[in-house]
């Protein structure tokens, strides 16, 4: 970006290649300085929170200075200057609910050009039925030559590709140019410099949101999909019409004072829009806390239409008052779905579940955190998965995280914004139907190795389990694979044998589709998985995961939240080179960033305060009496 | 002095009084990560009022920020500034600028001072002047955080370790005292604590009179909303 009149931002291309789900995108900014004096030149991309920067380059006057990446601590030491000067993961900060942001400045000399390139990658997910590219586009001015192009390699074949990004107009539409076969697909879109034009004669630029490409494949019944590639495995499964399984649900609803305004609000909106969505066959309770904890009724309830239309009269009683003792309102949930266990009161073959929606720090009975673990771990005693719903910017994410994945379940942050509410429903719309429960994926012991997590609690529906591995020889000819898991009326098992995928057979047009996909692919869950464990495992765990995953991090070249890259770049005249270091944000660092961000207090500025609105940070003052 | 802690975000304020000898040096900003410390000596009236009740308040400031070499003092007399071995001396009877590499300065006659530590924090300290010929109250000064955000996660002190917000929930609203401060109860760092309604002063706007902050007032010195007691506060000197 630049906004300076003197530079030519020459081109912008955006090269997306998906394989198998494994996402590798190249982002690529030439721009030339054309004035006699050097300015300066920025560079900044968004990219998903999900995705590993893995390279970054510049070349300026055909040198090219390359992004290394090293182990964080010791990046930390040997650029200790920079790390001094407040410029530790200065290159990436987190920008929105989705995406992170890495940005870098350099000085280009006179009449010279920089080429700047980053790539990143990451495996998308399924969720409710669909893969979704998300690549955002804000180039600041008019671009010479500006492409978005992503090539999706699908060898179970695509059942549907779409692609719509927020900034088309009835203009641009037409310039998105989708190629769709049987496993193939292209997306392009490459407007001319006229065509980005907000006006005819005016330099502003259409092209400012988010390009997003989503599509789905094709599924078979039985063992889903394995490939193998290179020495490596993946498994994907996610197999189609399988009957979902009843639920037993019990949300425990968080009203305590710091809950008042907009966080009630939504939640009760929330609640309105899910409990009609609740199927007939599923059983439900309403859990409200504060100091002390209040039940809608004492036992689960069958989701007739009537029980639900009482239970959302119910939820529009719910007002703030008083702490929060999510240790109490935590056992009684648990205590009532043994309960109606052990009564008989639950359809036998259905799934326990608790959804607990909160903003956060336990101040009244049991307050300390790692004892309201333990405690909800062996309440549950491993029958029961715990979703977990944490508002604000000031939630104890990690405490709900851990003690979700104590539980067979997830935590998901929700967004103090507009959408909360949707952002709530959606959450519940991906975990509300469960398929199989206690799923095996089961591969020859003396065949692979390294193989990541191949044990889970559930399937649901409009998701996808994927499983991958490294093959201990060439020797295929016993790659026997076998899933087990409980269905809904009977157990589910299947058995069957894996197959090599030749590629060169499946895209004989295709000279090269990045070849080592599988391995990193394997090396990116691997890492994905040794980070969690790190984080919620046991003690003894702990070290050995984060060992394992730095190690892996700097093998594949990865920027995880155990290294850092680090960049050279040039200074003018007879400084020496500076050093950068670009870091990826956990989740814990996300949220002091939006802590941090002023605009965030200026939004929450109540329009009451007669001189607050025109204060945008809180003001901390000693004065006299 | 009496402290107050804006939340905007939930329309609300704590404040809570730390009183403490005359002469009392007490660290109200404390960030190693950053080098940023603000230290602030206390004063006394002249002699004790009729009333029986001595005001306390901070006569002095000391702002040191280490990483960029710079050290202030400001008093109820002068501003003095010391960047790389050079002092500048800057009167409340002027109105100046200062405008530097790392520091901005900006001083309004008799008034205010604000100040911007590049990249760290801003701040003002208000001069509350009183006619010298008082009998019991003399010169004192306010001191104002507007824009903390770039300190690190770890600063503290008595006003620092308020920067990244506070989780409390207040309950159980109750008659107090006085029939416009009712009592309450407020969960906070852990702890139950009593609580009243009350307001303080902010003199930003209005220096002599100020505008009212309604806010929970915790008692005993801020006891269980600070961390540790006041007295851990208490450092040996200025800088």
């Amino acid at each position: 970006s630049t906004n300076e009149a003197t530079v030519e931002v020459h081109s912008v291309t955006v090269d997306c290649t998906v394989t198998s789900r494994f996402a590798h995108t190249v982002m690529t900014s030439v721009a030339l300085n054309k004035a006699n004096t050097s300015k300066e030149i920025f560079f900044e991309v968004e990219l998903p929170k999900s995705a590993f920067i893995t390279n970054f380059s510049m070349e300026i006057e055909e040198k090219v200075y390359v992004g290394v990446v090293k182990e964080k601590e010791k990046a930390k030491k040997q650029y200790q200057k920079a790390v001094s000067s407040g410029q530790t993961a200065g290159l990436v900060k987190a920008s929105g609910r989705k995406m992170e942001k890495f940005s870098v400045s350099v000085s280009i000399a006179a009449e010279s050009n920089v080429t700047f390139v980053l790539t990143y990658e990451e495996l998308l997910q399924r969720k409710l039925g669909q893969y979704e590219i998300l690549i955002r586009v804000k180039p600041k001015s008019l671009v010479q030559q500006f492409q978005i192009l992503t090539n999706i390699y699908e060898p179970q074949g695509l059942s549907y590709v779409d692609a719509h990004a927020t900034f088309l107009s009835n203009e641009l539409l037409p310039l998105v140019e989708k190629t769709v076969s049987d496993k193939k697909a292209q997306i392009s879109f490459s407007p001319t410099l006229e065509q980005q034009r907000k006006c005819p004669g005016c330099d502003g630029t259409l092209i400012d949101g988010d390009f997003i490409v989503k599509y789905d494949v094709n599924r078979q019944q039985g063992l889903g999909e394995i490939q193998i590639v290179n020495g490596h495995f993946v498994h994907f499964f996610a197999p189609p019409d399988l009957p979902r399984v009843p639920k037993n649900v019990v949300f425990v609803i968080d009203r305590s004072g710091s809950m008042y305004g907009r966080k009630m609000a939504q939640t009760r909106e929330a609640l309105l829009k899910i409990l009609p969505d609740l199927h007939e066959e599923d059983y439900f309770a309403l859990i409200q806390f504060d100091t002390s904890i209040l039940s809608w009724k004492d036992s689960l309830t069958k989701a007739t239409k009537e029980n639900v239309a009482a239970a959302m009269n119910y939820v529009k009683t719910i007002v703030d008052n008083g702490g929060t003792d999510i240790n109490a309102a935590m056992l009684q949930a648990i205590n009532m779905l043994v309960k109606d266990r052990q009564g008989n009161l639950l359809p036998e073959r259905s799934i326990d579940m608790i959804i607990l929606l909160t903003d956060g720090m336990p101040n009244s009975g049991v307050s300390d955190i790692s004892t309201i673990q333990e405690n909800v771990r062996s309440a549950t005693g491993g029958n029961m998965s715990l979703f977990c719903l944490g508002f604000g910017n000031d939630v104890d994410y990690n405490f709900l995280d851990v003690m979700s994945k104590q539980n067979k379940g997830l935590a998901r942050r929700i967004f103090e914004a507009s959408d909360a509410a949707l952002q709530l429903q959606g959450f519940y719309d991906e975990v509300s139907s469960p398929l199989l429960l206690e799923i095996d994926l089961q591969y020859p012991d003396n065949a692979v190795d390294y193989v990541t997590t191949s044990h889970f609690p559930q399937l649901f529906n409009g998701s996808e389990i994927v499983v991958a591995g490294r093959l201990m020889d060439n020797d295929l000819d016993n790659f026997l694979v076998e899933v087990v898991g409980q269905g809904f009326e009977e157990k589910f098992n299947v058995q069957g044998q894996a197959t090599v995928v030749d590629w060169n057979v499946m895209y004989p047009d295709e000279s090269y589709i990045f070849g080592d996909f599988t391995e990193r692919l394997w090396a990116y869950l691997t890492i994905q998985q040794l980070l969690q464990k790190s984080e919620s495992g046991a003690s003894d765990e702990k070290a050995n995961a984060t060992a394992k995953a730095l190690e892996m991090s700097l093998q594949y070249s990865f920027v995880t939240p155990l290294t850092s890259m680090v960049v050279t770049k040039p200074e003018e005249g007879d400084e020496p080179d500076s050093s950068f270091i670009a870091d990826k944000l956990t989740e814990e660092q996300r949220q002091q960033a939006e802590r941090g961000r002023p605009m965030a207090f200026a939004q929450a500025v109540p329009a009451s305060r007669s001189y607050a609105q025109a204060l945008p940070s809180p003001v901390y003052l000693v004065d006299g009496d | 002095p009496h402290f107050v802690i804006e939340l905007p975000e939930r329309n609300d304020s704590l404040c809570f009084n730390i009183n403490n000898a005359p002469g009392t040096i007490l660290n109200l900003v404390r960030d190693p990560e950053t080098g940023v410390f603000v230290n602030g000596q206390i004063i006394g009236d002249k002699k004790i009022p009729p009333n029986g009740k001595m005001n306390t308040y901070f006569w002095r400031f000391g702002i040191i920020h280490q990483t960029l070499g710079v050290r202030l003092q400001v008093t109820t007399q002068y501003i003095s500034i010391l960047q790389d071995g050079k002092e500048v001396k800057l009167l409340w009877a002027d109105t100046a600028s200062l405008k530097g590499p790392n520091v901005d300065i900006h001083v309004t006659k008799d008034r205010s001072l604000t100040v911007t530590l590049k990249g760290s924090v801003k701040f003002v300290i208000l001069l509350h002047k009183v006619w010298k010929n008082h009998p019991y109250h003399r010169d004192y000064l306010g001191f104002y955080t507007l824009d903390t955000h770039l300190l690190s996660p770890s600063v503290h002190g008595l006003l620092g370790q308020f920067y990244h917000g506070i989780e409390y929930e207040v309950t159980g609203l109750r008659p107090g005292e006085s029939p416009e401060k009712p009592d309450a109860t407020m969960f906070a760092k852990g702890q139950e604590l009593n609580v009243t309604r009350g307001w303080q002063r902010d003199f930003r706007r209005d220096i002599k009179n100020g505008e009212n902050v309604p806010c929970w007032f915790i008692h005993n010195n801020g006891s269980g909303l600070i961390d540790g007691v006041e007295t851990d506060y208490i450092v040996s000197g200025l800088f």
